[in-house]
């Protein structure tokens, strides 16, 4: 869902 | 690795082991770290413990275990309180060795748990400088969460330079609670800080900020930093060793 991707994407873009 | 109070680690076990049910435990010479996802991926933990947290330390070559939280949690709920703990792994040993002593070195246990298979992906944790940084006491924290919980599934987390405000509406009406800022801080631990850049509001779910505050015992503070579409901080510190983070997606209105 969102979050899931949110939180991936703000640690994956590191 | 020693631990002379082994309920250190027993903390740090009982603080993870709700978020996720095992991890890979990242070994090397500067000392233990783990990170780790909810089931869900919605929430994100990073431990850290230094080598020089430890009584003594030793690491001949980087080792990742794969540990089950619940296993250990299990084992490690035989200890003594004033037991020293020392966990160590033979080179190539499929196994976890954990060793407790009494505080008047008359008992000794020995328990070796299964080391698992985990494939660990590592995510880079990006510095963030944070609109808000809280400090508060962890057992006023964990408080907050508990009685927010009552009135719904969310906590909306609002900061102003005056203080920081939780609140929290469901079937039941709404509830919230205010914390004033502390002007005379008497004891440090008690006291509630907040370093405001800009003011935030953000949404999250309190279920996880209450599995969170099971790492409370760690330490009588907590650090909560917020900026507006960014994974919430909580921020737990394991003494003169390291911490414990969580990050949290905020919910994003859809």
């Amino acid at each position: 869902n969102i979050q899931q991707q949110f939180l991936l994407n703000f640690f994956k873009q590191y | 690795a020693r631990l002379l109070h082994g309920s250190i680690f027993a903390k740090v076990i009982e603080g993870l082991r709700e978020l996720v049910n095992e991890a890979t435990w990242e070994c090397s010479g500067n000392g233990i770290t783990l990170q780790a996802m909810d089931s869900s991926h919605v929430a994100l933990v990073s431990l850290v413990m230094r080598s020089e947290g430890f009584e003594s330390y030793r690491c001949d070559r980087n080792m990742s275990l794969g540990i089950s939280l619940v296993s250990m949690s299990k084992v490690l709920k035989t200890m003594g309180k004033d037991d020293s703990l020392t966990i160590r792994v033979n080179d190539d040993s499929d196994s976890i060795i954990i060793a407790m002593e009494s505080q008047n070195q008359d008992k000794f246990a020995d328990y070796e748990l299964r080391l698992m298979d985990l494939d660990s992906e590592h995510l880079g944790i990006p510095d963030t400088d944070y609109s808000c940084a809280i400090k508060m006491p962890s057992s006023e924290f964990s408080r907050i969460c508990r009685d927010m919980s009552i009135m719904g599934d969310s906590v909306l987390i609002c900061t102003t330079k005056e203080g920081v405000k939780f609140s929290a509406k469901g079937d039941l009406g709404q509830g919230s609670i205010r914390l004033v800022q502390t002007t005379n801080i008497e004891k440090e631990e008690e006291a509630v800080i907040i370093e405001m850049k800009e003011a935030v509001a953000l949404t999250f779910a309190v279920r996880y900020l209450s599995m969170f505050c099971k790492a409370a015992p760690l330490s009588p503070q907590v650090g909560l930093s917020l900026s507006e579409d960014t994974p919430l901080m909580c921020e737990f510190k394991i003494a003169e060793m390291g911490h414990v983070r969580f990050y949290l997606a905020p919910k994003i209105e859809d």
